[in-house]
């Protein structure tokens, strides 16, 4: 038997719970801005990696409705195929009756990870079930009150939340900033720069900002993602960069400037610690290149900052968390 | 009028990317042999 130290280290996304059908099934899913799909594990899923999360079980729900359609997903981190069904989602005390969403089929990517499935909260347009997001199905039938809905990130395990219908003011302090998407149909900001102790080292001149709550990282292209690890000192260590944990405190923070204002997102945010004390940088190089220079911040971003999604303006609100 | 939802960090394990590309080869072999070895039918 050959053995290969694996190295592993923590990375983290939120997951909450949401029923679905009649009797409810419960599935823990991350509720993501960066698709616009919900799709969960079912017992027509052959990928053995499946049976180690709850799969819907259509068979038993009595308002499932089949939609003979298949569809298939690519995350940065996984993939799924899966068929289309409708039925009773419940989120909370929300409720989306008749809501499509898909059952997969196969899926890869996904071992070991700790929810079932994903809730997209991204667009109808970039629905690849085509059928109406659980947001918009909800808006539609009149379960919430305004069109927003907005995340706070916490770093603790638990006390974080996803709030629907309406701002909660005392997850925020300060001001709330609002800034207007590119265009609407994708969670995406003009970024008017990113900069480090006052030097600009990345997105010259503007870049956009894609704002996920289901990426756990800061991704953006690869040289300028080296950059910023060269910037910091960081040491290559297989994919990855790391520095010292005595040095984090002295690390400056990364600066994101977008609609005119700064948002730094300090060492403490941007690093993580691994079992064996390595501090790993929690920025990625995004493999696939475009002509525009993309950022995705995610969850590293966010949870220093709460972030409201509102769909009735067209724009997202960031405040000190 | 607004509806919280609980959310809970959870941890995930990051691999770095040759060693997710091992695991996922693994993972593809194990699945074809246990393909194999299923009788035709079988769930």
């Amino acid at each position: 038997i050959a053995t290969h130290p694996l190295r592993n280290f923590q990375d983290m996304v939120y997951v909450g719970n949401i029923t679905i059908g009649t009797p409810p099934q419960e599935f823990q899913v991350v509720f993501d801005t960066g698709s616009s799909d919900l799709w969960v594990p079912s017992i027509l899923c052959t990928s053995p990696n499946c049976s180690s999360h709850v799969m819907f079980r259509h068979n038993e729900s009595s308002t499932y409705r089949p939609i003979r359609q298949i569809f298939s997903i690519e995350y940065g981190r996984g993939r799924m195929k899966g068929v289309v069904g409708r039925d009773t989602v419940r989120i909370g005390d929300l409720v989306s009756t008749d809501q499509p969403f898909g059952l997969s089929v196969e899926q890869s990517g996904f071992e070991g990870m700790p929810f079932d499935g994903v809730l997209g909260l991204n667009y109808p347009n970039l629905s690849f079930t085509g059928g109406i997001p659980i947001f918009d199905n909800l808006k539609n039938q009149g379960a919430i009150s305004e069109p927003v809905f907005a995340f706070y990130l916490s770093n603790k395990p638990e006390g974080s939340v996803v709030m629907f219908g309406g701002v909660d003011k005392s997850y925020y302090q300060g001001a709330l900033n609002w800034v207007p998407l590119i265009q609407p149909g994708d969670w995406r900001v003009r970024m008017n720069r990113i900069s480090m102790e006052g030097q600009i080292v990345a997105c010259y001149g503007g870049c956009e900002a894609l704002v996920d709550t289901g990426e756990s990282s800061i991704i953006g292209p690869r040289r300028l993602v080296n950059k910023i690890l060269r910037f910091l000192g960081a040491k290559p260590r297989g994919s990855e960069h790391y520095v010292s944990c005595s040095a984090v405190n002295t690390l400056p923070s990364i600066d994101f400037t977008i609609n005119g204002i700064n948002y730094p997102v300090p060492a403490q945010a941007y690093t993580i610690k691994d079992s064996s004390g390595i501090c790993y940088i929690n920025l990625e190089a995004d493999p696939e290149s475009t002509s525009t220079e993309t950022w995705i911040v995610g969850v590293v971003f966010l949870r220093q900052y709460f972030s409201v999604y509102d769909r009735g303006n067209d724009r997202i609100g960031l405040a000190q968390a | 009028c607004i509806v919280n939802i609980p959310l809970t960090r959870v941890t995930i394990m990051r691999k770095t990317h040759s060693e997710k590309n091992m695991l996922n080869n693994f993972l593809k072999e194990h699945a074809y042999r246990l393909y194999q070895t299923s009788s035709p039918g079988s769930n």
